[in-house]
C-alpha cells in the first residue's frame, strides 16, 4: 500500500517508478532478440551473474540483428548500433513477434509455419 | 507456461482441431465470447468505468468487422473467456514480470488472458498523450483472437506503439487476417435503400448525394460505397438516427423521387410512415393532410400487408411491391395497382440460370445508385436484376432476369452485428 496519513489519502506518497532498465549493450540486445523470438533459445528471468550471456552470438546473432533491422526499416548491417537499440527500447507488446527459425544443425523437427498473415515487411522507406 | 507465452503465438482455449484455422494460429470456436476486468486487476490511473468503458470499446471494434460478439461477464473470473487485469512489476499470478516504464506495456496469452503493465502512462481514447488504452487493448485483444504482429504500416498489430491521433480503426488489412480467421459476417436484412440527399453547390446548382442503409432487428448501419466498408462505429440503434419511425422490425422502405415529388416511406405490418428529410423525422401530418402513421390499404389501395419488401423503379414509375411469392406492381402517377397484378415473382423477375431463383419471401429489394442496379435479398445471398446495360450486352437476357445468386458479404463488407449490450456505445 502506498503510505498515506489522512482519511482523503491526498498525502498518499506516490508509488516509487520503476523503470525498465534500457537495452544499451550487448548481453541486453542478445536477451531481446531471444526474448522476441527473433534468435533461438529461451530466454532466461534475467541476467546471469555467471557463464556465457543468453541469446545468439557470432553469425547467429548478426542474422538475427539483420532480421530485426530489416522489419524495423533500419540498414540491415547486422551489427548492434545506435539506431537498432533505440528501436529495442520503444514501447512495445510482450509477445513474440515472430518464431525463432531453428538452426540449420538442428535435428529437431522442421519449425512450424510462420505465424498466419503476410510475411513481415519492411517499413515503406520515408 | 513461459513456453506459451514466449515461444508461441497467442490463442485461446486449446480447441478441437477443427477450429484451427490458416497458418497454424488457433480461433475460438464460439461466437459469442465473455470478457471481465478481473477485481483485483484495476488500473490505479483510471476510473474503474471508464477502464471497462474502454475495453468495452476495444472488444466492440472487433466485433464490428467479425461475426464475433463480446459481452462482459460480471461473474467471477474464472468463467470469463477473456481475463484482462493490469499490474506492476510481478502481478495476477503471472510468472512474466512486467518491466516498469517503458519497453514492455503490456501482453496477452493464448488462453485469453490479457495483462496491463500499470506503471505506464495508460490514457482514455480522448487524450493525445501517453499511451492510449484503447490502442493497446485493441492490439492485445487481437492477439488473444489469434492475430500475431504485423509490421505492415498501419496495422493495429505492430509491435511498438507508435503515438497517433487519437482516433484509430481497424484498417483494411487487419479486417481481412481476423476475418481469414472468423470468416466475415453474412446475415439476413429488414430492408436495405439507398437515401438521397439534394444539396445546392455554392453556385446554386442542385446534386444529389446518397448513402446507403442497411436495417437490421433494431438497429441499421451506413455503407460508405467509397470505402467498401460500413461507417466507423456502426451499427447504432434505428431509434438514434431515425425519428418516430418504428424502433424494429422494418419491412420496406420505398423513395417515390420523380420530377414533383420526392417522398420517403418506411412500411412494417399494416401501416406505413412518411419520412420528412429536411426536418430528419416522420411526418405526424403532412402538406396533404395525410396523418401518419396511416394504413397500407389506405395510401396503397390494392396491395396487401405485411410485406416482406418494396422497391420504386424510377423508370417506369412503379413500385413494386412483394409478398411471399407475389409481386404487385403500383403504379404511382395514377395510384393504383395493375391490372396485371399480382404476378409470381418468378414471372416478374425470371431466372436467368435454371431453379437459380429466391422463389419466396424476399427480406430486401434495393435499387443501388453505386451499382446502378435492383439486387434482390434473401437470407446471406443476393440476386442482381439484369439492368439495360446488360441487355445491350446479352440481348437473350429476359426482362428483369436475375442474375444467380451471390453471397452479400462478397459485395457489402463488414456489415458486422454487435453485442446488443455494446449497441448504444
Amino acid at each position: 500500500e502506498a503510505l498515506f496519513h489522512s482519511r482523503d489519502r491526498s498525502d498518499r506518497a506516490p508509488a516509487p517508478l520503476r523503470r525498465a532498465p534500457p537495452i544499451a549493450g550487448l548481453p541486453a540486445a542478445q536477451r531481446f532478440l531471444s526474448k522476441y523470438g527473433w534468435a533461438p533459445g529461451p530466454p532466461g528471468a534475467g541476467p546471469r551473474r555467471d557463464g556465457p550471456p543468453e541469446g545468439p552470438q557470432g553469425a547467429a546473432l548478426a542474422q538475427a540483428l539483420r532480421r530485426f533491422q530489416e522489419v524495423n526499416a533500419l540498414p540491415a548491417s547486422g551489427r548492434l548500433d545506435a539506431a537498432t537499440l533505440a528501436a529495442m527500447n520503444r514501447p512495445r507488446c510482450g509477445v513474440p513477434d515472430t518464431r525463432p527459425p531453428l538452426p540449420a544443425a538442428s535435428a529437431a523437427p522442421r519449425a512450424p509455419p510462420p505465424p498466419p498473415g503476410p510475411r513481415p515487411k519492411a517499413r515503406p522507406k520515408r | 507456461f513461459l513456453h506459451l507465452l514466449l515461444a508461441a503465438p497467442p490463442g485461446p482455449h486449446p480447441q478441437d482441431e477443427g477450429a484451427a484455422r490458416a497458418g497454424g494460429a488457433q480461433a475460438f470456436a464460439k461466437r459469442t465470447l465473455s470478457w471481465r476486468l478481473l477485481g483485483e486487476g484495476y488500473s490505479r490511473q483510471l476510473p474503474a468505468d471508464q477502464q471497462r468503458h474502454v475495453l468495452r470499446l476495444a472488444f466492440r471494434m472487433w466485433s464490428e468487422v467479425t461475426p464475433l460478439t463480446f459481452r462482459e461477464d460480471p461473474g467471477p473470473g474464472a468463467s470469463a473467456d477473456i481475463k484482462l487485469g493490469f499490474g506492476r512489476g510481478r502481478h495476477l499470478g503471472c510468472p512474466r514480470v512486467f518491466d516498469g516504464v517503458g519497453q514492455e506495456f503490456a501482453h496477452a496469452w493464448r488462453l485469453g488472458d490479457v495483462h496491463f503493465d500499470d506503471d505506464e502512462h495508460f490514457t482514455p481514447p480522448t487524450s493525445d498523450v501517453g499511451i492510449s488504452l484503447l490502442r493497446v487493448a485493441v492490439h492485445e485483444i487481437g492477439h488473444v483472437l489469434g492475430l500475431p504482429h504485423s509490421y505492415r504500416a498501419g496495422s493495429i498489430m505492430q509491435p511498438n506503439y507508435t503515438p497517433r491521433g487519437p482516433a484509430f480503426e481497424l484498417d483494411w488489412s487487419d479486417r481481412k487476417a481476423i476475418q481469414r480467421l472468423y470468416g466475415s459476417c453474412a446475415g439476413s436484412f429488414d430492408t436495405a435503400f439507398d437515401w438521397i440527399r439534394t444539396e445546392r453547390s455554392p453556385r446554386g446548382d442542385a446534386t444529389a448525394r446518397f448513402s446507403t442503409y442497411f436495417f437490421r432487428h433494431g438497429w441499421y448501419w451506413l455503407y460508405e460505397n467509397r470505402n467498401n466498408r460500413t461507417r466507423y462505429g456502426d451499427p447504432l440503434p434505428i431509434l438514434a438516427g431515425w425519428r418516430g419511425v418504428p424502433a424494429q422490425g422494418i419491412d420496406a422502405f420505398v423513395h417515390v423521387w420523380t420530377w414533383g415529388r420526392d417522398e420517403r416511406y418506411f412500411f412494417k405490418g399494416n401501416r406505413y410512415w412518411r419520412y420528412d428529410s429536411d426536418r430528419d423525422q416522420a411526418y405526424s401530418e403532412d402538406e396533404r393532410g395525410h396523418s401518419y402513421p396511416r394504413l397500407i390499404s389506405e395510401g396503397f389501395p390494392g396491395i396487401p400487408s405485411p410485406l416482406d419488401t418494396a422497391f420504386y423503379d424510377r423508370r417506369r414509375q412503379l413500385i413494386y411491391f412483394f409478398k411471399g411469392p407475389w409481386v404487385f406492381a403500383f403504379d404511382v402517377p395514377r395510384n393504383r395497382v395493375l391490372g396485371s397484378s399480382p404476378k409470381k415473382m418468378t414471372e416478374v423477375f425470371p431466372a436467368i440460370q435454371p431453379r437459380n431463383h429466391p422463389l419466396r419471401s424476399l427480406d430486401a429489394a434495393y435499387y443501388s445508385y453505386a451499382h446502378r442496379a435492383v439486387f434482390l435479398f434473401k437470407g446471406s445471398a443476393y440476386w442482381r436484376v439484369a439492368s439495360d446495360g446488360d441487355r445491350k450486352r446479352r440481348p437473350g437476357l429476359p426482362p428483369n432476369g436475375l442474375f444467380p445468386a451471390q453471397p452479400i458479404p462478397d459485395k457489402w463488407f463488414d456489415v458486422c452485428d454487435v453485442h446488443a449490450s455494446t449497441l448504444n456505445m
